[in-house]
């Protein structure tokens, strides 16, 4: 087991905030992981972007979308307006 | 392409390499930035030339953390650069992360793929949903270099901003403010279509013409369509000969005077070589059409209304040639397009005209249509 479980998804979850926020516009002030039956704006950014990269479209973090956001990209935005 | 739809209003644009990183020799960064632009050069009308003061359209810079644009970049891994879509000042320009360890190979983070990536960015491109894009957003680590190309998306997409490339060098495309048409793209079904040049791959019969090619398989009905550049990117448009040497897996491609190797995707390295290496005198300027017959083991090269015979084995051009190709293919036209051999029979091209040719019977077995192959 990972030496500290917690701290673990404190980083999962500060990279996916990031990503969203960098690549797919979210918007800064969005909380991140309060749980909604019908998904909120995080869960339509995930599912934005696994459809963009070509990944299962299923809202949640699973180990295929972590990965492809732990890969090497280019900065430029994937979507929303390019400032 | 970005909201707004930037590009540049003109064909001809300026590149500056401002710094380099430490991780490679000068000589290698300004080799991958001018291979990366060369992708996009070979697709297009546009043009690059390198200037080393003063302005430029697209500024390539080198940068770690915070580099004075708003961007700051995030230390080695993640982001491997940026860029900026077309426009003054900072637009245009390409920024690239010097805390990745930046190579020629994919031991690090090879500058090419990146630099043509951004490059891309610089030229108008956004990024692209299709993963076999160089557009894709991220970092493929597996791509192999040496069988790089523009996927059809990039293709379409960049094409889609400027325009194709023009035919031959000699009739440039005049820089226009609405997209330029390019080359009339060939119709399968015109009547009058003829070819440049034929070659079987791999038990598939490539038809080549202008910038484009059809790719016939036997495992489906409909011909493939492809653009030329979007296999091999660095193959001139407008070929004049190819033919398969199938024993090595190899497609020798001519235009002029000179002739390339390709197995599959890949330009063979050393290439292109003169023609006059394989033993043609200097009279002779460009071939018409080559033909491999695999059961002899011979190539047959046509210019004008004669033939010379290259023996593959011993590598060299047979003695007692050129003849003359009336004389020895009876009732095949004196000037050849295209030709290659199939099932045991030579296919010869001329104009929209195609002949069957039984070389056991030295005599024609039918005439059709050049288009005949493209089931239209």
């Amino acid at each position: 087991y990972p030496a500290d479980r917690a701290a673990e998804d404190e980083d999962i979850m500060e990279l996916v905030q990031q990503y969203l926020e960098n690549y797919y516009n979210l918007a800064k002030d969005t909380k991140p992981f309060v749980r909604r039956r019908e998904g909120g704006p995080v869960v339509e950014k995930i599912r934005e972007m696994q459809k963009f990269l070509g990944l299962a479209v299923t809202g949640k973090l699973d180990s295929d979308t972590l990965e492809m956001m732990r890969k090497p990209r280019c900065g430029v935005p994937d979507v929303g307006e390019f400032t | 392409t970005f909201p707004g739809i930037p590009k540049w209003r003109k064909t001809h644009l300026t590149y500056r390499i401002m710094n380099y990183t430490l991780d490679l020799p000068r000589e290698a960064v300004d080799s991958a930035i001018e291979k990366a632009l060369n992708v996009w050069k070979e697709v297009t009308p546009l043009t690059f030339s390198r200037t080393d003061e003063g302005e430029a359209d697209i500024k390539i810079s080198f940068a770690v953390r915070d580099h004075g644009d708003f961007s700051p970049f995030d230390g080695p891994g993640n982001v491997l650069g940026h860029a900026y879509p077309p426009g003054p000042g900072i637009y245009g320009d390409a920024h690239f992360d010097d805390d990745e360890l930046w190579t020629s190979d994919t031991s690090g983070t090879n500058l090419f793929l990146v630099a043509a990536h951004e490059l891309g960015h610089s030229l108008g491109l956004f990024h692209s949903a299709d993963p076999r894009a160089l557009m894709y957003p991220v970092y493929n680590t597996l791509t192999d270099l040496a069988r790089f190309r523009l996927s059809q998306d990039d293709v379409d997409g960049i094409q889609s901003l400027y325009g194709a490339p023009p035919v031959s060098p000699d009739e440039p495309m005049a820089p226009t403010e609405s997209v330029p048409s390019g080359p009339e793209t060939p119709d399968a079904c015109d009547p009058a279509l003829s070819f440049d040049a034929i070659s079987t791959l791999r038990g598939e019969i490539l038809f080549f013409k202008d910038r484009h090619f059809w790719r016939k398989s036997f495992r489906t009905l409909e011909p493939g369509f492809f653009l030329i550049s979007s296999f091999w990117p660095s193959l001139p448009s407008g070929l004049d000969a190819a033919y398969e040497e199938t024993s090595k897996d190899i497609v020798f491609i001519f235009k002029g005077d000179q002739f390339w190797a390709i197995r599959g995707t890949e330009v063979q390295a050393g290439y292109p070589k003169g023609i006059h290496t394989l033993g043609f005198p200097e009279t002779v300027g460009k071939i018409d059409a080559a033909m491999f017959d695999k059961e002899k083991k011979k190539t047959f090269f046509f210019v004008g209304d004669k033939y010379w015979r290259f023996d593959e084995k011993r590598q060299s051009m047979e003695p007692g040639f050129p003849k003359q190709i009336a004389e020895d293919f009876p009732g095949v036209d004196p000037k050849v397009d295209a030709a290659f051999e199939a099932f045991g029979f030579y296919y010869f091209f001329s104009g929209s005209s195609q002949l069957e040719f039984d070389p056991n019977a030295r005599q024609v077995t039918h005439a059709l249509k050049s288009r005949s192959w493209l089931n239209c």
